[in-house]
């Protein structure tokens, strides 16, 4: 069975949409079949994935709207192994739509059940906020990736969102489980860069990953490419270290 | 009639909160009456201006649950002319606690209007999303200022929050418009920068400010030591470049 792992900070632009397209492609790169769900309404996982908004007809939107199955909505990409759910901006209205319905929560869950087992991963891209589609993701998986940017701000959220997964897991979902912290935008020459690593370290011990994504102008340019930065300039620092980190994380046996 | 102005950008991490912060400083620095409103349940700008969570006792929350008027959540800040209405966690359950309440648009709209002419300036800091609460915070402004990071994903959610603001304008509030749009985190080496900074002056024309706020790491720090970066650095790029935007921003009678 695939581990599904969702990629969540109710923080803005901690690096999630980077976190989700270079590890799935890192993923598949090493040899695993990869599933990307982009669920979040900015649909930027789809667009760093190189889809043009024209072309995408159906999408997560239309699973969580009750008129597809998953496997309708799954496509191709240009790289072996790894296949993608795109995302639409109307998947804002989900949000509304599901307030009313019943299981609200388990949408996504209930969706999955069918390609679960084709894949080796299942990453989901969500939004920045802890709400009804972040919930959907969180029931829906059996580990978090967290992304914290070495920023100050960053550290106030944490709290937040382990509150948040803690109700996630005693009311939804026992399987929940924190997969790993991953540091990003590290600049190791800045000391609020050292302290936040500090920080966290204490505060997570060895849930946090050892490699550090360092801030790099390729992953910030690739996206303009529509292409993750390991087939946008393969020997850039950027690339290199979600090789190194999905090889940490195949290592290590952990979701 | 004070100027009321939503911070706002559902992209995360584009500089809502830094740009809040730093503005409002700038404005009562320059002999303004300014209050800054935390409407994110984050509340950054609440830590970011030195309130401690412990001491928050009562917040905006108050005002949306409708158990208090904003006179009774408006605290002083350390800084002249400066006051806050702070925000809390708990502002999280507002998002479905309104949903079916009558005026759900209206909440703060309503609320302001015992206190808008009180001052010159009110800023409104709002979370990386598009939901009731941002929908409460434009429909009580009359300017929106779109802080736009110079990053390759800050393009794409652009047309998704303007069209966002014609429907506000269409539906409930005409007096709604573009106060400016400030590019944030700019870095004159960087291609990518320079990129962003010309297609967004391409869109929006003589709505950019002329002024683009750096990268500086400043700008990074103040928030740790719970100070608008004027009072942390006074000569630092961050500090001085904020200082020049609201300079800007007074001179064109803009809001
Ligand atoms: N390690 C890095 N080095 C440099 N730039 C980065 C890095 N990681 C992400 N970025 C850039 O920073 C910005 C924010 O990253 P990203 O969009 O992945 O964050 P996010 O958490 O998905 O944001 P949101 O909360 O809006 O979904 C993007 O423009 C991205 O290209
Ligand atoms: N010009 C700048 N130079 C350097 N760092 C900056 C700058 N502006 C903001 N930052 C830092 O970048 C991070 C993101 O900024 P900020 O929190 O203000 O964005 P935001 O849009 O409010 O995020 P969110 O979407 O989570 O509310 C913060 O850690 C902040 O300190
Ligand atoms: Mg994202
Ligand atoms: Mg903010």
């Amino acid at each position: 069975m695939g581990k599904i792992i969702s990629i969540v900070n109710q923080k803005g632009g901690v690096g999630k949409t980077t976190t989700t397209i270079n590890l799935s492609a890192s993923f598949a790169y090493e040899g695993r079949r990869v599933l990307l769900i982009d669920s979040d309404p900015q649909s930027n996982s789809t667009s760093g994935m190189g889809l043009i908004r024209e072309e995408v007809t159906t999408s997560i939107y239309d699973v969580y709207a009750g008129h597809a199955l998953i496997k309708d909505v799954i496509r191709a990409t240009d790289y072996e192994r790894l296949f993608i759910v795109p995302s639409i901006i109307d998947l804002l209205a989900v949000e509304v739509e599901l307030v009313n319905k019943e299981r609200r929560e388990w949408v996504l869950c209930d969706a999955l059940k069918d390609v679960r087992d084709d894949y080796d991963y299942i990453l989901i891209d969500c939004p920045p906020s802890l709400s009804l589609l972040t919930l959907n993701c969180l029931v829906a998986s059996n580990g978090v990736l967290i992304p914290v940017q070495c920023e100050y701000y960053a550290l106030e959220g944490l709290s937040m969102l382990t509150r948040t997964l803690d109700m996630v897991q005693k009311t939804f979902n026992p399987y929940l489980e924190i997969s790993g912290i991953l540091l990003t935008m590290y600049d190791s020459r800045n000391t609020l860069s050292n302290q936040v690593v500090n920080e966290v370290k204490g505060y997570f011990g060895n849930k946090v990953y050892e490699t550090l994504i360092p801030r790099n102008v390729t992953l910030g340019e690739a996206p303009g490419h529509g292409k993750p930065a390991m087939y946008y300039d393969r020997r850039s620092k950027g690339a290199q270290t979600y090789l190194t980190l999905a090889g940490e994380i195949l290592e290590k046996g952990l979701g």
